[in-house]
């Protein structure tokens, strides 16, 4: 039996709409540690991994680990029959062929149950090395975000140069081209205002600008996000969810030909 | 302009 009770259903609903533009289904792999996630986009050029922590859930129950092979696009159809303020549950029998879904009212006078069908997805799963990053970045997730809508009006690829004074983001194409620089702050007294470049050598990366905007889709899970590059291995984004967990994309630079 | 690699040029599947 798989059991897992989050008292915020919003949690819940910006995960899917951090990972529904990237990927139509998921497999989600539950076992008693908690729920993790991992899935290349459609064209494998990008990846999300995410993690949800049993211990951030209000009630959390794996008897036996269970993979939910979900279509994204019904999920957050059922997702969005939850107000923010219910608590949800998912639950599922063990080698169950569906998962159910529970809104609670926060005063119990309404309780709706959900049940969708899910899918075998036999999805393979890339070894993520651990890696000494060379540049990591930590800035507003709402600067980074309109960072790359700004920039994608100039040009289909983003440079990011990151050096010890701050990081730069550049982009080029017809209509001309535009760079944005930000210096590392600092001595700023609210964290997730601050910019932070950790360096060990300077880096220089090319990315579609495309992908990075699909990414700041999860910019409502966190305040703060996180860059990690080193030259020619891809480049992470990654937002905190809560204290609950993170999601975390990855995306392989671009090459001059 | 310039090309765009795959993840599975960069991490293997297992």
């Amino acid at each position: 039996m798989f059991e897992a009770r989050l008292v915020q259903s919003s949690i819940l609903k910006k995960v899917l709409e951090a990972i529904k533009d990237l990927l139509n289904e998921a497999t989600f792999d539950c076992s008693d540690s908690g729920i993790q996630l991992q899935a290349m986009d459609n064209s494998h050029v990008s990846l999300v991994s995410m993690n949800l922590r049993s211990d951030g859930f209000d009630k959390y129950r794996c008897d036996r680990n269970i993979s939910m092979g979900m279509n994204l696009g019904s999920m957050t159809k059922i997702l969005k029959c939850a107000a923010n303020e219910d608590v949800v549950t998912m639950k599922a029998q063990d080698n169950a062929d569906t998962v159910t879904f529970v809104f609670e009212s926060p005063n119990q006078e309404k309780v709706s149950d959900y049940e969708m069908k899910l899918m075998n997805l036999d999805q393979e799963h890339l070894g993520i090395p651990e890696t000494e990053y060379a540049c990591v970045v930590r800035l507003p997730a709402g600067e980074f975000a309109r960072i790359c809508r700004d920039l994608s009006q100039f040009g289909e690829s983003v440079v990011i140069s990151c050096t010890k004074e701050g990081v730069k983001f550049s982009s080029a194409g017809d209509i001309g081209s535009a760079n944005i620089k930000l210096a590392q702050t600092s001595n700023v007294d609210k964290e997730e205002l601050a910019v932070t470049v950790e360096m060990q050598e300077p880096v220089t990366l090319t990315f579609a600008s495309r992908y990075l905007n699909s990414f700041t889709k999860a910019t409502s899970l966190s305040n703060v996000v996180q860059l990690s590059m080193s030259p020619d291995v891809p480049l992470v984004v990654e937002y905190r969810i809560g204290e609950i967990g993170h999601i975390r994309y990855y995306l392989a630079p671009k090459i001059e030909d | 302009n310039n090309l765009q690699p795959f993840l599975k040029d960069f991490y293997v599947p297992h």
